[in-house]
């Protein structure tokens, strides 16, 4: 699976993901990318785009999940992202990928790693794979 | 006026013995791909149209399960799925199980943008691609040597595995450690560093 998210300059955020599943997958598998709220969610406060475990991610609706704890409980990106990857998955295994409206940019997984790249306006940028 | 951000991901779960050049060559796509981005943002693209073209591009290069390069299905073919969503006013677009176009982030845009739906798939997404005239490509283009020899050892496991990036010289191991994990999904059993 591979995603972006983004805020502008004009602090409007956005989210995209796309998948090709499971390797021997059964044919007509639907995973959490293409499910709004699953595996992608972008809204007024922050984007998000999930990776792992699909069945788990669908579950845990877990890219709205990190939207709803920032929205009801006032928790910043970093930490909502935290707490969704720690309380939110049960057994499953993923990560995830969130900017926020205040041109914040987090990621978390409870993976052995995971591909992922970010960059702020202020000369922040970072690529790497494990913890 | 806020300061823009943006992230990349090419997905979770990486076998810990990946080669060195296989992770530098990740890096180099993810650094790619983000300086991508960043330069549409000091174009002030919107955010929109940033996360479309930076998906787009990681749809095209065969490195990760997205466009080509995805995992393949147990029939050996390829059957992708894609979202996208714009914060603003929470417009969303999505796709399953397309098999000819070629980049589905695309179609998934098109669907928020052109239709009245949030979500098409399989014939009535594929039928809509047709109408709206993005590039369509044989399922063959999206298939890569790699892959095949994955869905192999899949199947000669009898499992799913999440993260077809694991290198062949370790996969067996990968494949035969899901055979001895006692973790199920969906009744067959699942490889711990195979997650993707």
């Amino acid at each position: 699976t591979v995603g972006c998210v983004v805020v502008d300059g004009q602090g409007r955020c956005a989210a995209a993901t796309s998948t090709g599943g499971l390797m021997n997958k059964m044919s007509g598998r639907i995973g959490d990318s293409p499910l709004i709220g699953s595996g992608t969610y972008a809204g007024d406060l922050c984007a998000i785009s999930c990776t792992g475990e699909g069945e788990a991610i669908i579950r845990a609706t877990l890219a709205r999940d990190v939207a709803a704890v920032m929205e009801y409980k006032g928790l910043s990106l970093q930490d909502a992202v935290d707490y969704v990857i720690k309380e939110r998955l049960d057994e499953g295994k993923a990560g995830l990928i969130a900017v926020s409206k205040d041109g914040k940019v987090a990621y978390g997984f409870n993976t052995t790693g995971m591909f992922r790249g970010c960059a702020t306006e202020d000369g922040f940028m970072e690529v790497g794979i494990w913890e | 006026m806020g300061s823009w951000a943006i992230a990349v991901h090419g997905g979770a779960g990486v076998d810990p013995n990946l080669p060195l050049e296989r992770q530098e060559e990740a890096k180099k796509l993810l650094n790619r791909c983000l300086l991508l981005g960043i330069s549409a943002l000091r174009s002030s693209l919107p955010a929109i149209d940033v996360v479309e073209l930076v998906v787009r591009e990681l749809e095209t290069d065969p490195l990760f399960n997205s466009g080509r390069g995805s995992a393949l299905s147990e029939k050996g073919t390829v059957e992708m799925e894609a979202s996208i969503m714009d914060g603003p006013r929470r417009r969303c677009g999505a796709v399953s199980g397309l098999t000819t176009v070629k980049n589905p982030i695309s179609l998934a845009r098109l669907v928020m943008e052109k239709s009245p739906h949030s979500y098409l798939a399989f014939e009535g997404a594929e039928e809509f691609a047709r109408k709206q005239g993005v590039e369509l490509v044989d399922n063959e283009y999206f298939i890569t040597e790699e892959n095949v020899g994955m869905l192999k050892l899949a199947k000669e496991a009898n499992a799913i595995v999440f993260d077809y990036r694991v290198p062949t010289n370790t996969c067996s191991a990968g494949a035969m450690a899901s055979v001895e994990t006692p973790l199920q999904m969906n009744g067959l059993p699942i490889s711990i560093y195979n997650q993707e």
